[in-house]
Order: structure tokens, then sequence, then C-alpha cells
């Protein structure tokens, strides 16, 4: 094929199988195709515009270029960590709390996980690492009472962050989605607009499932981004595309391993990059 | 879902007495994204689609259904036929304490998988003990023992720092304890980390066990295929558990992972307490794959 020849039918099927392999799903991928046919692109150019098209979608959610948290702030900047079990959420927890603490914020965490064996155990032993105050009630106790007082500790002690922890549940379980809008609203009830941000901690390894996830945690946690963990490993969490496309999510962090230090903001390039293999 | 599609797609067969080539193409046009959708891996749903082609074509249309029903029968056994017949069951034996190895990726739900299991060989007139090598994750180990202790197994506490060390004191002690099957819980690990896979392949090389299982995550898209591989190819593995069947994934996973190894799926989670373990049926995972 010579770079300057119309790109064939074969080149676009076989780009089509990348994108589904990375799990940006068939219907996605089809249309992500469709729109490389119309523009009708030589050899050469076909990659380019197809990582184009891609790069635009995850750059075009609106809260994708909120601000990270400040040192020095009048109230805590509050984050509520969500997602179904295993994804990656405590630790993720833990990451930004690094991160944040590098940046010179003070921190507080939640440990508003009640329900799942040595979670809270978890949490704090991640605080004890970073020297980083971590809130906790009785396991079995209300989760929402956890974010209640991990906003009003926070508040008390003039905290520029507040990490909350919360337990993971499938989004088709409603009594549990319903607990976790519970814990939206008494976030708010101790700090005016809290949370400022709730993420999606999805598995990098996550199935076309994940936009029902999405879909789900969007409508009774109001999530406002996602997080993308083990992209370490060799999935490429390609619905995080779908997800950006279809309900205008940003991507705002992406997890690369186990330790505090193993989180990156998110590069769409590079992350496109990784789809396209 | 999948089988109403196709009937509306193969309406086109309507009237017909065989199924034709030209009319079964969209059909399975229509198959291929549904199976896509539903997870399964893009080579494995190439190789359904030929089969399902060749057998549709081939067969005899019976009395009873039309072309388009016939089409819709070969697609419900072709998928039940390869997700494993019938159910194996979990083999265990040779010399007492049998040790029945954990092993997957991160998150998938080994440790509460390893108190399901136990709970399960209690209930069949085993002695079970759970002890977890899991010496990365914080608290792990306190993990193992919490969910051990709700589900009132035995469970292995002690002072050694690594796995092998923890593995041989567990085994000492379930051999000294009267146990007659050791759960071992390994710590999540992926299959590209060269250093932690090798600790899996010489914790299996070192206490022989008599059943090692996969935890996989039925939530998984495309990638699961290559990292059950890498745990057959480098650990060897016996069997499949399917975890977290009790959301709305398709589960198309189960379909990859058992075409791709011929590994049996032994059990399938679905939940999160020690009694949320079932046995495994692959016409209702065809029928959810299928939707
Ligand atoms: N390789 C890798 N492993 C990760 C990453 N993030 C989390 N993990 C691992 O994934 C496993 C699950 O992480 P957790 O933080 O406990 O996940 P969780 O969402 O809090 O789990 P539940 O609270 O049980 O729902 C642990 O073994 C983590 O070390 C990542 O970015 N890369
Ligand atoms: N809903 C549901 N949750 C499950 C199931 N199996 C495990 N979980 C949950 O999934 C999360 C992860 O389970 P773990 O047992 O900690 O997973 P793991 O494989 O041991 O994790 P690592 O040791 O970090 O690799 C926990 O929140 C479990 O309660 C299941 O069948 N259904
Ligand atoms: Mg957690
Ligand atoms: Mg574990």
């Amino acid at each position: 094929l010579l770079p300057s020849e119309k790109v064939d039918a074969a080149t676009l099927e076989s780009l089509e199988e990348a994108l589904i392999s990375a799990d940006v799903g068939p219907i996605t991928a089809a249309e992500l195709v469709e729109g490389l046919q119309e523009a009708a692109p030589t050899g050469e150019e076909t990659r380019r515009l197809l990582r184009e098209s891609m790069v635009r979608i995850l750059e075009a959610p609106e809260n994708g270029n909120r601000a990270e948290p400040e040192p020095g702030r009048e109230t805590p900047w509050v984050a509520l960590l969500v997602g179904v079990n295993g994804s990656g959420k405590t630790t993720t927890t833990a990451k930004l709390a690094a991160r944040f603490q590098k940046h010179g914020c003070s921190i507080l965490m939640g440990a508003a996980d009640t329900f799942r064996a040595a979670a809270v155990e978890q949490l704090c032993v991640w605080g004890e690492r970073l020297d980083v105050p971590v809130v906790a009630h009785q396991s079995g106790g209300d989760p929402a009472a956890v974010v209640y007082d991990a906003c009003a500790a926070g508040s008390a002690r003039g905290a520029d962050v507040v990490l909350i922890d919360t337990a993971g549940r499938l989004h088709t379980k409603d009594n549990l989605m319903a607990e976790l809008a519970k814990m939206h609203r008494s976030a708010g009830k101790v700090i005016d607009g809290a949370p400022d941000e709730v993420w999606l901690v999805l598995d990098a390894t996550t199935g076309q499932n994940g936009l029902r996830q999405a879909e789900d945690f969007l409508t009774h946690a109001g999530i406002t981004g996602l997080i993308l963990a083990k992209l370490d490993g060799s999935a490429r969490g390609g619905v995080a595309l779908s997800i950006a496309h279809r309900l205008s999510l940003p991507i705002r962090y992406v997890g690369t391993g186990e330790g505090t230090d193993d989180l990156e903001p998110f590069d769409p390039e590079a992350f496109v990059d990784g789809l396209l293999g | 879902q999948i089988t109403e599609r196709l009937q509306r797609t193969l309406r086109a067969l309507r009237g017909t007495v065989h199924v034709d080539e030209k009319a079964l193409e969209p059909a399975l046009k229509d198959l291929r994204m549904a199976l896509l959708e539903a997870d399964v891996n893009y080579g494995v749903v190439k190789e359904f689609l030929a089969s399902v082609r060749e057998k549709a074509l081939g067969e005899q249309v019976m009395a009873s259904l039309t072309p388009g029903q016939q089409v819709i029968r070969v697609v419900n056994e072709e998928m039940t036929a390869l997700l494993g017949g019938a159910q194996v069951p979990l083999s265990l034996v040779g010399p007492s304490p049998h040790v029945v190895l954990l092993v997957g990726l991160q998150g998938a739900g080994k440790t509460t998988t390893a108190a399901k299991l136990g709970h399960f060989l209690r209930r069949k007139g085993h002695s079970p003990m759970l002890a977890s090598v899991d010496v990365y994750r914080p608290a792990a180990r306190e993990q193992l023992l919490q969910v051990a202790k709700s589900a009132n197994l035995a469970a292995f506490e002690g002072a050694a720092e690594t796995p092998q060390e923890i593995a041989d004191a567990a085994q000492a002690a379930a051999r000294k304890d009267g146990h007659d099957v050791l759960l071992l819980d390994t710590a999540g690990r992926l299959h590209v980390d060269e250093e932690m896979m090798a600790e899996a392949a010489a914790l299996s090389a070192a206490f022989s066990p008599c059943v090692t299982l996969y935890v996989a995550d039925s939530l998984a898209g495309q990638d699961a295929v290559n990292s059950v591989k890498a745990f057959a190819d480098r650990v060897g593995l016996d069997g499949i558990i399917l975890s977290k069947l009790d959301g709305d994934s398709r589960g198309g996973v189960a379909l990859s992972i058992v075409s791709v190894t011929g590994l049996p799926v032994l059990f399938v989670g679905v939940g999160e307490k020690f009694g949320d373990l079932e046995t495994y049926h692959p016409d209702r995972i065809a029928s959810r794959i299928l939707g």
C-alpha cells in the first residue's frame, strides 16, 4: 500500500479490529472507522486522522480541565471515590492523597467502606504510610455518617482536601446506589457545594459493561469524571473512550501500578496511542 | 436480545425451505455485533460465526422448525457446547492436605472466593483451612482472616514473611490440625509482571497444588484471554471461577476463556458473602450472553 494511495478496506478493517480489541466497543469502533471512510484519507493520513478524532472525543468533555485543589483553601475540597467491586478505589484514594500532599495540601481521608472485610484497615495502612489522618467508624456503620464526620473533621481542622473512599458496589443494586446518593447528600450538608468531584474508578480490564456502570453511577451518584486504574496491565481501557463520547465525562487520571506514586494525570494523546497499539 | 434481533433479521428466511447463504449473512453480521457487545473476544467471535455458518448451511432443516428458527437453534447449541457441555466437579485427589491455589488479576475476587470455596467444601464434608500468601496488599492477610472468621472457617495465622514460608507453615499447620484441604489465597498480579508470574510459578512448583483455580472477573472485556492464557502457560491452571455474575455484565468473557483455554468453569460467584457461590451452568451463561 503506497502511503499516498487511498486507504483500502483491509486497512480499515484491521483498524476496526484493533479498536475492538482495545475494548472501544463495536459500535464506537464502527462509527470511528466510518468517519474515516467518509474523510477518504490516504494510507498515511488514515492513522493520523483516526488519532485526531479520538483525541477530540477525549478532550471534548467540559470538566476535564477543572483545576486540582490548591493549599490554603477556605473550605475543604471534597472528592468521593466510587465504582464497582475491586476496581481500585481504595488504592486510588491513597494515590490522590499522596499527589495532593506533594502539592502542599493538607489531607484527610474518610474510610466510608463500612461493609467489606478489612476495608477500613486497608485505608488506615495507607494513611499511616502517608501520615494522613483517616476518619473511620465501627464496621457495619452508616457510611453516610462517615462522610458527614470526615467532612466535619476536615472543616474543623482546616484541611485543604477530604478524600472519601467508598465500598465497591455493582450499579445494578438499587439499595447500594441509593446509599451512595445519601452519602453524596451528606457531604453537601457539612460543606457547601460538596462534593467537588465524584470520580468513578474504572478497571482498565472492563468490557462494554463499563458504559452501563458509568450511566448508572452518573444517574445515582452524579459522577463528574473517571479514573482509569490498572493501565499498567495489557488491557487498554477503550471503554473509557465510549464513556467520554456518550456521556461527556472526562478521564481525569490513570492508575499505573499498586504504589502511591502510580497515578498520572490523563494524557489523551498517550492514551490513544495505547489504544491503537 | 440477540435471539430477538436474530429473529427479526432471519424473517428474510420466511417461506424458504433451506437456510439460504445470502439470507444468512445479515443475521451473522447482527450476531457478530451482539457477541462483541457482550464482550466475547474478537477472535472467538470469528471462529464461532464460522462454525454457526457451517452448521446452519450444512444441516437439513427440521420439519418442525422454520429456517430462521433453525439458525437460532444452531446458535444456541453451538454456544452451549462451546461453554462446556457438562459440569466438572472439583476433584481433590492425592495426599492430604490437598492444596488448592487461587490466582488471578488484581481485584478479581480471590480472597472473597477463598471463603466461598471453604464454605462450599465444608458443607461437602471436608475440613478446609485458609491461608493468605499476599504479603503485598495492605491488610490482605487481615482480610482473609476476617472472611474466614465470618464463614466460621479455620485460617492460618503466623509470623512467616515470604509467600513460600507462609505456605510452608500453613501446610504444616493444616497437616497437624487434621485439615484435608489447604486453600491458598495469592496476591493479585499482572500477567505482564515477570517477577510476580515467576513467584506464582515457583509457588506452584513448590507445593504441587491439587487444583489451581483462576478467578476471572465477569466484567472483563477483550484482554481477559491474554491474562488467562499467560497464567495457564506459566503457572498451570485446572479450572476457572467466574466472579461478580450478580451484575449485568453479559459475561462474554466466559465464552472467550473457555474456548481459548479449554479449561472448565467450576463455579460462579454471585455476591460478596461466603454463601454466594454457585455451580456453573453453561446453558445459563449461554442465555445470558445471547441476552
Ligand atoms: N497493577 C495495578 N493494580 C492496581 C491499580 N490500582 C489498584 N490496583 C490493585 O487492585 C486491587 C484492588 O484495589 P483496591 O484499591 O482494593 O480496589 P477497591 O475498588 O477499593 O476494591 P473494593 O473496595 O473491594 O471494591 C489491589 O490489589 C490493588 O493493589 C493499578 O493502577 N495497577
Ligand atoms: N458483587 C460481587 N462482588 C464480589 C464477588 N466476588 C468478590 N467480590 C467483591 O470484589 C471485591 C474484590 O474482592 P477481593 O476478594 O478483595 O479480590 P482479590 O482478587 O482478592 O483482590 P486482590 O487480592 O487485590 O487481587 C470485593 O469488594 C469483594 O467483596 C462477586 O461474586 N460478586
Ligand atoms: Mg476498597
Ligand atoms: Mg485478595
